[in-house]
């Protein structure tokens, strides 16, 4: 561990700003809102000892142990989204019709490992 | 876009649902229960909104996770005049074609809209009023038959008396069969004068308020298998 950089607070697993424009995709012609939304991602270490505030499972706990013992053959735990939330769409369907849909999972709340 | 651009568009497209990127050739207003809805479901808070369900329309406490308004392609039956103590006669056509086939509907309710509340009320006490009459469409009428064949199926039968915004009726039994058993040939609606005579329909009161008559929609919920089975499996 001595040759491993320090783990700094903003290099931990959490969640990262990422804002999805729908015009910069081509797509305000048909989606009337939002125009564009906050997704975010995870991104970060899963370092050994897991604290609390990493949202991590018992076998991520176990990873970074084995990990910390062998960091060639183990890789960390991944650090991916664990509670995420809907949004709603307003968009015009190929017959003009307002359609109005709910997709769950597309807001990236909380990340763990 | 690049070809593999397109292809990574296409692949976004079907996760979400979407077939093909649509192109719509005008943009009609937006109806103001899903504006109502987007914004009440756009300003929960975050931790409330994991608890809500996506797969779920509470306003109308049905599943489902799409909500279409479909505009009535349909049209009057009479041009000029209707038969006596008849104020309006109009074939409805909403096409539901557009609902993708791994949509299961649990929801349709038809609105019939006045541009205002329509005076001077005609007395009950007279037994006169307005009645509406709403039949499903199991045959084309030939081309040129003025009314609709007796024979179509009555839905609804109400009188009123006096004139509301707009009526809501729940269709959910018809649009499901149209889905399933039989073909969607439209419905029909008649809005009559009841008592009184043929003059007095015409008089004031009467037929006239009907002349508020703006426009009908039929709204749909349905719940996408696709979006709404899967995740329900992953989350198990």
């Amino acid at each position: 561990s001595a040759q491993a950089p320090p783990v700094t607070l903003s290099s931990l697993c959490k969640p990262r700003q990422l804002y999805i424009s729908f015009s910069d995709v081509g797509w305000e012609n048909w989606i009337i809102a939002p125009q564009g939304y906050m997704a975010n991602y995870c991104l970060g270490e899963c370092p050994f000892p897991l604290t609390a505030e990493l949202n991590s499972t018992n076998h991520a706990i176990l990873q970074t142990m084995v990990h910390s013992l062998d960091p060639e053959g183990t890789p960390q735990p991944c650090c991916v989204p664990v509670r995420l939330s809907p949004i709603s769409i307003l968009y015009y369907d190929n017959s003009d019709n307002v359609v109005l849909r709910h997709y769950e999972d597309m807001v990236v709340d909380e990340c763990g490992c | 876009l690049s070809l593999q651009e397109s292809l990574q568009e296409s692949l976004l497209l079907k996760s979400l649902g979407l077939s093909t990127k649509p192109s719509p050739k005008t943009h009609a207003p937006v109806p103001s229960v899903l504006w109502r809805i987007f914004q009440r479901r756009k300003t929960l808070p975050a931790l409330s909104k994991d608890l809500g369900d996506a797969c779920r329309v509470e306003e109308f406490n049905v599943p489902g996770n799409i909500i279409r308004v479909f505009a009535d392609q349909g049209h009057f039956i009479h041009h000029g005049q209707p038969p006596r103590l008849l104020c309006l006669q109009k074939r409805l056509y909403f096409n539901l074609s557009v609902l993708e086939e791994g949509e299961r509907l649990t929801m349709a309710q038809l609105e019939i809209k006045f541009s205002h509340n329509s005076y001077p009320s005609p007395s009950p006490s007279q037994g006169q009023g307005l009645e509406l009459r709403l039949y499903r469409s199991s045959r084309l009428p030939l081309r040129g038959t003025p009314a609709p064949e007796r024979g179509q199926k009555l839905l609804v039968e109400r009188s009123f008396v006096q004139l509301h915004k707009s009526l809501v009726f729940d269709l959910s039994g018809v649009a499901k069969d149209w889905r399933t058993h039989s073909r969607n040939l439209g419905l029909i609606l008649e809005i009559a004068w009841s008592g009184g005579d043929g003059a007095s329909a015409l008089g004031s009161g009467g037929c006239t308020s009907i002349s508020s008559f703006l426009d009908t929609s039929l709204l749909v919920v349905t719940l996408s298998q696709q979006q709404c089975g899967a995740s329900r499996r992953r989350r198990r």
